[in-house]
């Protein structure tokens, strides 16, 4: 049980620190059992370091380095119990343009091994759809669907 | 296993019934505010077997069903069906193709059906429960979620890797 | 005491139902007293009805819908008691382009009376600035301050 | 009373002086992820006399100071200074410009000055307590508490006219 939790925890945060890297173009992360001795109830501490930055309190990261980090903890978790398909719903609102695109890369990867349905009002994340849905509301109150053509989006 | 489609009426917003093809890959919802983005992704988790009105934002388990807008009335019924194919047989279930379907009613009765066979919510529940595709599994991220993950408290965090154990 | 605070919420309310209808282009919303007979204690609850829409419980209501509320309120608080400068963090984050635009269209009206720092990633916002910094980090983990001119933003 | 500068030094990522200076209108702050704009707001915030770590995303008080880069070793100080124009007299000063100082060390020791003259915190939070201008007023939105004011309960809400009354 304990055996269990350990190795998957190991794995976890394998990946969350391979993926931090990957996303944020350098700096370290790491998943830290807040007391060693108790594996089997212990919570779990987030450490994450941006390139260039000195090591830091988590709060004091900015809303988008935080949601950054959240997202490579959601990665790395997809990567160790991996998911036939998997619903984002606004991840991307606090990250900038280059984030964007980092995310949206990484998203085309992890999409080779399955499907996710991704909201979002962001350009590069839009641009990395293999379809695109809109939903309108001629009607007021009620919703319909279009399939959008990529080339038919707004600069 | 893959998603195939969803059909969604009378849930929410999509009084009119939608059809949703899923293929293989990213699939983005774009829209404006309020025009139901994120009434497809609860109609989505709601399928799949959700029990909290709150989850899915909502304050009583009828609110999921379209209340009426200045233009229309309010109907009687939600239903959502997922269409999966399942020849790689991840779902433990003898069938290649696999519809899911929940139905509410404003009486306060639900419906589920499995291939149109009726079943009972546990039966769907039960068909996710391994697979890390239920609700219970981070497949799905609602939207706010994020700001969340980083100011959870550490036993939440630690619930998250046993999930995934 | 009782008579201040119930003229108080008299003109919030006025401003907060006007400033919905303006930001939503329809629709309308108000504050109301949970318990009417106890004005020294009872709590407020806000009610919002966007246009075409029945009037529905608050949390049904999205992301981008419950963001602009947010404004409304905000801004209502501003008209009553108004702030020689205002500070806004990226309250524009959960809004489509066409709410950004009423946003900023209303900023700039509150601006002929008080100051404004606005940090916001938001194209439309940007476009409303008379003034406009940009804060870069050449060197890692040190911020620098550039002004930007306002042609020279990408499109 | 308005604006007119903003003093920063050794204050978060600050370690360099940097001067904002602020005119009439509408002043938008840009900027990619964690370059510092949020600080800024931090810094205002902080030289209006907020005393909650916390508040300013901190755990202790000299979080506020800039503690190095990989290239840049941790200062002793942090400084922000507030040139405001007080030609219409709102603030309860004598003064036409006035400057708001605080400095904070390392070792803990504050320093607050109004216009080169020594004083204590709380005179420089007491100057702006009828402004709504202070940090008690709703001057001043952080990032991620829009998100807050609609899930608040009742009684905070109330709270907020309370204070605008
Ligand atoms: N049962 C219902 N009947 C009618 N309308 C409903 C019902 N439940 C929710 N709504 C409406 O659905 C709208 C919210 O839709 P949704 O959350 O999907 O928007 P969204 O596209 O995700 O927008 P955003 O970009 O702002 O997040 C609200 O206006 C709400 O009033
Ligand atoms: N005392 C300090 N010394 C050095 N760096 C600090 C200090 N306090 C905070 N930081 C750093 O400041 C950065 C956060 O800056 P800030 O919140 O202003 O970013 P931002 O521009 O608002 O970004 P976003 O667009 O993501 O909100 C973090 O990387 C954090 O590590
Ligand atoms: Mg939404
Ligand atoms: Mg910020």
């Amino acid at each position: 049980m304990a055996r269990k939790f350990k190795d998957t925890l190991v794995e976890v945060k394998k990946h969350f620190s391979s993926i931090f890297h990957e996303l944020f173009n350098g700096g370290e992360a790491s998943l830290k059992l807040i007391n060693s001795e108790d594996i089997l109830e212990s919570g779990l501490e987030i450490i994450a370091r941006p390139p260039g930055k000195n090591p830091q309190n988590l709060a004091l990261l900015s809303g988008g380095e935080k949601a950054l980090t959240a997202i490579a903890f959601i990665f790395a978790l997809l990567k160790v119990k991996p998911s036939a398909f998997c619903i984002f719903d606004e991840v991307d609102t606090a990250l900038d343009e280059a984030n964007v695109e980092r995310f949206a890369r990484l998203l085309r990867k992890f999409a080779e091994q399955g499907q996710f349905i991704v909201i979002s009002h962001r350009q590069g994340t839009m641009a990395a759809a293999d379809i695109l849905y809109g939903v309108t509301m001629v009607d007021q109150g009620i919703s319909q669907l279009v399939s959008v053509r990529l080339d038919q989006l707004p600069a | 296993m893959h998603l195939k489609e969803i059909e969604i009426q009378g849930f929410k917003t999509f009084v009119d019934r939608v059809k949703l093809k899923i293929g293989p890959g990213i699939t983005v919802i774009v829209g404006p505010n309020g025009s139901g983005k994120s009434n497809v992704a609860d109609a989505i988790l709601w399928v799949l077997g959700e029990q909290s009105a709150k989850a899915l934002r909502g304050s009583r388990m009828d609110d999921v069903i379209f209340s009426g807008s200045e233009k229309r009335r309010p109907v009687g019924m939600a239903e959502v069906t997922l269409h999966l194919d399942n020849s790689d047989n991840t779902l433990p279930l003898d069938f290649q193709d696999i519809a899911i379907t929940r139905r509410f009613f404003r009486t306060g009765e639900g419906e589920y059906f499995i291939n149109k066979i009726p079943c009972r919510l546990k039966d769907i529940q039960e068909l996710f429960l391994d697979t890390g595709s239920g609700r219970n599994g981070l497949a799905i991220i609602s939207q706010g979620r994020i700001e969340q993950i980083l100011s959870a408290r550490p036993e939440e965090r630690r619930t998250v890797i046993e999930e995934a154990a």
